[in-house]
Formats: C-alpha cells, structure tokens, sequence
C-alpha cells in the first residue's frame, strides 16, 4: 500500500496542480 | 523480441517485433548443416536437435570468422555440442578466440595450458595496445561484426572462460598471462580496462592497485567508479599502502557523490563497511575524517512543505482534465513545493537527484496520462502495484 501522503498536494493552488499534472505528463 | 506497454489498469499492449527480410542467398553455412536460417537456427533439424551428422571443422569452425554476429554465435554452440575430441586440435590450431572460448567451456583441465599459452601469445603478437582512441559515436559499427570477434575483448573473455572452467592457473601460467597483459593497462578503450582489471586482480598483478586508482582518478563516470571499487576489493591486504587506502577511501566519498538510486547508495554502504572493517586502528584514526559515510547533498534545497491547505481536491475538481499548454516551470516548481521531489527522482530536476524511496517518474508520461497521474496522486492506494 503507497506510503505516499496525497495531503501534500492539497496545499498547492488548483494552476499549480495543473501545471504539475502537466509537468508531469509533458 | 517481445515488450509490453501499459499496466496499474491503464491501456496495455503487447508487441512482438520481428525481422521481416529475407535470409541471405549465398549463406550456404546452413545448407551444409541441413537447415536453414529462416527455420529460427541451423542446429534444429526435424526431429533430432544436435545429432546432424556434420564435421565441426569443416562447419563451425571456419564460420567462426562469419561476419554476423549470430552466426558466430550459433557456430559456437554447435562446437560446444560436438564432442571436443573431433575438434580440439584443429580449434587449437585455428588460434581462433571464439573456438578457444568454446574449448574453455566444454575442454578439459589439461586444455587450459595450451589455450592460455596462445592467448597470451596472440596478445603479445597483436597491436592491441596501440589501437586507435575510437570516437563513440562510430564505436558500435567498429566493434560490431567480424572485427569484433578478433578483438581484445574477445580473447580476454576467453582467458576468463579458461580459469572459470578449467581450473586455476599454475603459477607459471598466471606469470605468462600477466606479462602479456600488464603492459596493455591502462587501455584507450573503457570496456577493456574493465576487463583486463578484473583479471589481473585475479592474477593478483602487482601493478593493477596503483593504475586502477589512477584510472579513478581521472575519470567521472559512473561505470569506472562502481566497477573498479568492487573488484580492488579482492586484493589482499599486502597488496596495500597507506596512500592507497586513503585513495580508496577519497574514491569512496566521490563514489557517494554520483545520483544514483537506493542500490547505489547501499552498494556504497557495503563497500564502504567492509573496507574500513581492514584497516587497523592506527589508520582507522589517520583516516577518521574521510570514514563516516558522506551526507548526500541536492543540488537545490528541498523547499518546506505547505503548510496552508488550500482545498483537499477531489477528481470532480478536474472534471475534463487537460494540461496541454501548461506552464512546465512552475509544474516543476510545484513537483518541489508539494514535496514529490523528496521522495522521486525525475531527470532533470536538480532537487529530486537524490530521491530514491519512491519510483522513479521520469518517464512517467509514456505509460500515464493526465488523469491517471492526478488519480495516483489523489488515491495513492487505489492500485497497488
């Protein structure tokens, strides 16, 4: 089971959720 | 070859890939041993696998020289399946380095003479040391087809073959192998260091410790680094001075600056314990600075995790998700401030050099799309892997 916090990204604004998605995805 | 797209419940493929082209017309090879290329291998011959009635020497051993690198191969094997007695003195006399090697595998004990006595001879005699610094790009072509089966490498492979297989060198055969070795190291070439230091720490050469550690010295690539530290390790303690321990151990603490994933860093914990487990307590103290492991440093600081929530997002919250045109800097500056870098390294991003709890993303965008991604991150648990 991941250990990863999905928390984290609730403290980033809704653009920069976005732009890490399409960082991550690029 | 055979490879897979996909996984973790998102799309999957499977993808044979094949060669499409024609088998070569004049490779008459294969009608001599009674089958052809196109079938998947001359060896297989309807019903009876090795049991063709062909002469090893006048089939497998003059397409040793064969200019395809399977064929050679192939030749190879079909020697190693005929009994040696049919074929020793003739692959004996061939001096050839792949019929020497598929002696060095299937010979006996009392073969291990004469195959070592020819391959140090035929290193000695050939212009191994002076070749060429290749240029990388044309390495490959150089290397690949005939010419490489004549290569150094070839011959060193085989040395190792004979002392694997058939027994340990007699004193007098390690002299002869180290005097034909010793003046080709250090080699322009990479991937022949690598190889004549492994067997001359075998042979327990007197010269290998000083030039491996010089071969350390002016080198950053991450192969020479983990390749050489292993195997001076072999050497006995004899083999030592107190300035080489201390260039071994400043070798370590470089060895722990390179990134590298969780094997890396624990191959340097293991190396590390074991050499500081030989020193004695006078060079334990002299060396006291240099023996703690080294603190891995990210190229930029991790930066302090949120610390405000602004909204705990649902995938509703990105209903018809699409993140083409987005700003990739500050994605890559949010993959540090939602502190992923901590824990995943993705290439390129100096702060997430040193991650290696999580998987590595950097190619994360080839299996997962968009959603996925942002559902992996929202429902970290909902595929385990």
């Amino acid at each position: 089971i991941s250990t990863m916090p999905p928390g984290l990204i609730y403290g980033l604004e809704r653009d920069e959720v976005l732009d890490l998605i399409g960082y991550l995805a690029a | 070859m055979w490879f897979t797209t996909g996984g973790r419940r998102t799309q999957s493929a499977l993808y044979r890939v094949r060669w499409a082209g024609k088998p070569d017309e004049n490779a008459d090879f294969a009608e001599k041993a009674g089958a052809s290329v196109a079938d998947g291998g001359f060896v297989r011959k309807s019903d009876s696998k090795w049991e063709i009635k062909i002469d090893p020497v006048e089939v497998y051993l003059p397409n040793l020289e064969n200019e395809d690198r399977d064929v050679r191969f192939r030749m190879r094997l079909g020697l190693e399946n005929s009994p040696p007695d049919q074929w020793r003195d003739a692959a004996l006399k061939s001096q050839n380095p792949w019929a020497l090697m598929a002696l060095a595998r299937v010979g006996e004990e009392s073969d291990r003479g004469p195959i070592l006595k020819i391959l140090a001879e035929t290193i000695e005699q050939g212009s191994f040391a002076e070749q060429p610094k290749p240029n990388r790009q044309s390495r490959l072509d150089e290397l690949d087809g005939a010419q490489r089966s004549q290569t150094l490498l070839t011959r060193l492979r085989a040395i190792q073959l004979a002392c694997i297989r058939l027994g340990e060198p007699t004193d007098a055969e390690k002299k002869m192998l180290r005097e034909a070795l010793e003046p080709l190291f250090p080699h322009d070439l990479q991937d022949v260091n690598h190889e004549l230091c492994e067997i001359l720490v075998y042979l327990r050469s007197d010269k290998v410790l000083g030039t491996t550690l010089d071969l350390l010295d002016a080198s950053d690539d991450s192969r020479d680094w983990s390749h050489y530290l292993m195997f001076l390790r072999y050497l006995e303690d004899d083999f030592w001075t107190t300035d080489d321990r201390h260039r071994y151990l400043e070798g370590l603490k470089k060895f722990d600056s390179f990134a590298g994933g969780r094997w890396w860093i624990r191959a340097g914990e293991s190396l590390r314990k074991e050499f500081v487990a030989r020193l004695s307590e006078e060079e334990k103290s002299k060396f006291a600075e240099l023996i703690p492991p080294q603190q891995p440093k990210p190229d930029t600081p991790p930066a302090a995790p949120p610390t405000e929530i602004v909204k705990a997002w649902t995938m509703e919250d990105f209903a018809n998700l699409d993140v083409s045109g987005r700003d990739l800097k500050r994605g890559e500056a949010a993959y540090v401030k939602g502190q992923c870098a901590v824990c995943h390294k993705k290439a390129g991003n100096g702060a997430s050099a040193r991650a290696f709890l999580g998987p590595d993303l950097t190619s994360i965008a080839n299996r997962f799309g968009p959603s996925d991604i942002l559902e992996s991150i929202l429902h970290p648990s909902r595929v385990i892997a």
